[in-house]
């Protein structure tokens, strides 16, 4: 951006090329640009990034407290959702290590019984983490693993479980029905779980994560987003989409393959990588 | 949609002379915007629209058609030619070695069998090799893809860190094979990863594959060029495959990629069974590219 060139007029055509190549996508780059635009004269090359910043964060907001151990010690459950591919199982094994080095009991529930190798991949996490996980074999019920571990969680004050689920497109119906049965099925033994229900967004994906976001959201009413891969050149602007329309959070984000690549969701230093 | 859109805005514009300068123009804004919306690179989606630019100035409005929708057919037509140029067939002579490169998550194992199953029901006699020493259960998942298909498959120690240690091996293990074509699936890695991408030259080179295709998700953003761009440049790609084609990503990752490589996109992933591999389609995406 012709940020520092002291005096000199904003250039907006920077400006849109800056938020439209970080994925914000072109509807809400026009957006706040417009607003920007509309501040007349208050805004200069000197200030427009402190000014986009500014006008960013707004759309973000604050951002959410960490997940928090429930106070009647029944398992804080987090169901954890998205399309194919995204980071779920390993944002699910970097989240149970941040939990576990907080010094909480965590517990996995290994509810991809359809893709290959899923399952092992978790149990491999697991393994590595020292965190009990619960599975059933391969191509069984879902639901019927995530009620098991659910169970397992409360008889052993467990006070994480988090639920790994099948990558799925949002335009298969019947795997975003499946998604919702495995979400009434966790409210059976305690109707105010599953207490965080996330999606996982990468962050190289484009306009796609918000039509992601929209139908994940109608089957889970998501309070909470992951986005992953910002290791990569990916900026993750269609996050602020995501929020911009929808209301979800981001909360954490993937920075590597390691365990130790996560790190709660920061709205300064990704607005400044976008910049 | 784009169609609708310039419908309108050419509303009270019927058949006869040539598309104005004016009519191009706003139907500029309105492409524009449909490119960038399908998630065309901002670079690529202006190369682009200069382009046509240049040849819609010399249509003529024909008497049936509004000059909208004359603008759409002109995209499209473009689109399709710029995306299906050269979509030939894969290079499998001997040795046949396929390599399959690309972002973490883009489906490449899962490719990897789809594309064995796809030789062999022409025909041939494919072998897979996991190569991906990084991710948990990687040589697990392409184990058990293999067994679901019948393809043989080299499976090396989880615990080997040697990427090109497990290349010679493979090789040794092919010479006992029945096989006629390879396919290598590696680990998923960033293309600004610097120490991953070399490494993946280092077996590249090795491998000197017939075919490095580079595995790509349809609903790749802006990142797109970068993407494809660095693959190109560090180890040369013989072709693409876009994968989860199957979903509503407009797709416009497909103008980037081929527009900077030049590369042809030879095949589209459109679901998670293995007999979801298509052979790629331009004038379909380019019709969803267009909306
Ligand atoms: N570089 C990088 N890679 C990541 C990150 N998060 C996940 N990955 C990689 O992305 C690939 C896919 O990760 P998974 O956890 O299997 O994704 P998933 O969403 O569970 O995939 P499905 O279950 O098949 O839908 C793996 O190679 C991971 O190591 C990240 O933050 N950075
Ligand atoms: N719907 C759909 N899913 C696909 C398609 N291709 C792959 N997938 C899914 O995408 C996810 C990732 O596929 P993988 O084959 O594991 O991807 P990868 O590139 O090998 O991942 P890494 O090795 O971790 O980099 C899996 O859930 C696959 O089933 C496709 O064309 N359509
Ligand atoms: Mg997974
Ligand atoms: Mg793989």
């Amino acid at each position: 951006l012709n940020r520092f060139k002291s005096g000199e007029p904003v250039d907006w055509d920077d400006l849109e090329e800056t938020l439209i190549t970080g994925d914000l996508g072109i509807r809400l780059t026009t957006e706040i640009v417009d607003i920007l635009q509309a501040k007349k004269g208050q805004i200069t090359a000197e200030t427009i990034v402190e000014a986009c910043t500014e006008e960013i964060k707004s759309i973000l907001g604050e951002s959410p407290a960490l997940p928090q151990k429930r106070e009647d010690g029944l398992p804080t459950v987090i169901l954890v959702a998205g399309v194919n591919g995204v980071g779920k199982t390993t944002s699910i094994a970097k989240l149970a290590h941040l939990l576990k080095k907080q010094g909480n009991s965590v517990m996995l529930a290994a509810a991809d019984t359809f893709r290959a190798a899923a399952i092992e991949q978790l149990t491999v996490w697991a393994d590595r983490l020292d965190v009990p996980i619960i599975k059933t074999q391969y191509q069984g019920d879902p639901s019927a693993v995530c009620y098991d571990a659910h169970k397992s969680a409360i008889t052993n004050n467990v006070d994480f479980l988090i639920c790994d689920t099948a990558g799925r497109l949002h335009t298969k119906s019947n795997l975003m029905e499946e998604l919702k049965k495995i979400e009434r099925t966790i409210a059976k033994q305690d109707d105010t779980a599953p207490h965080e229900r996330w999606i996982v967004v990468d962050a190289t994906t484009g306009s796609n994560a918000l039509n992601q976001a929209r139908e994940f959201n109608k089957a889970l009413e998501l309070n909470g987003l992951i986005v992953t891969k910002l290791d990569g050149s990916g900026k993750g602007g269609s996050i602020v989409a995501v929020k911009h329309e929808l209301d979800i959070p981001a909360r954490f984000i993937g920075t590597g393959e390691g365990e130790n690549d996560f790190s709660a969701f920061d709205s300064d230093a990704f607005i400044a990588s976008i910049l | 949609s784009l169609s609708d859109n310039l419908q309108n805005t050419f509303k009270k514009i019927r058949g006869h002379g040539k598309l104005t300068e004016k009519n191009i123009t706003d139907a500029m804004r309105e492409v524009r915007m449909a490119l960038l919306e399908a998630d065309v690179e901002f670079s690529v989606a202006k190369t682009f629209i200069a382009n046509v630019k240049e040849r819609a100035l010399g249509e003529t409005v024909l008497k049936s058609v509004s000059p909208g929708q004359q603008i759409v057919k002109i995209f499209q037509d473009e689109m399709a030619a710029l995306l299906g140029v050269d979509a030939e067939g894969l290079d499998l002579n001997p040795p046949a070695r396929i390599l399959m490169v690309g972002l973490n998550g883009a489906g490449k194992t899962t490719t990897s069998a789809k594309l064995a199953l796809h030789l062999r029901k022409e025909g041939r006699r494919p072998l897979l090799v996991a190569c991906d020493l990084m991710r948990p259960a990687a040589i697990d998942q392409l184990a058990t893809l293999g067994k679901q298909i019948d393809v043989p498959v080299y499976t090396p120690d989880p615990n080997e860190k040697d990427v090109l240690k497990v290349a010679k091996d493979a090789l040794k293990w092919i010479e006992n094979q029945n096989g006629t074509v390879t396919i290598f699936d590696t680990a998923g890695r960033q293309e600004i990863d610097n120490e991953l991408v070399a490494e993946l030259k280092k077996l590249r080179d090795f491998l000197d594959p017939k075919e490095t295709l580079l595995v790509a998700d349809s609903a790749t953003g802006q990142q797109a060029v970068s993407v494809a761009q660095h693959f190109e440049e560090a180890i040369g790609i013989t072709g693409i495959v876009l994968t989860k084609l199957d979903g509503d990503a407009r797709g416009g990752a497909a103008l980037s990629m081929r527009s900077v490589t030049q590369k042809p996109i030879k095949f589209a992933g459109v679901g998670e069974k293995m007999s979801e591999l298509e052979a790629f389609d331009p004038e379909r995406v380019a019709g969803r590219i267009l909306g």
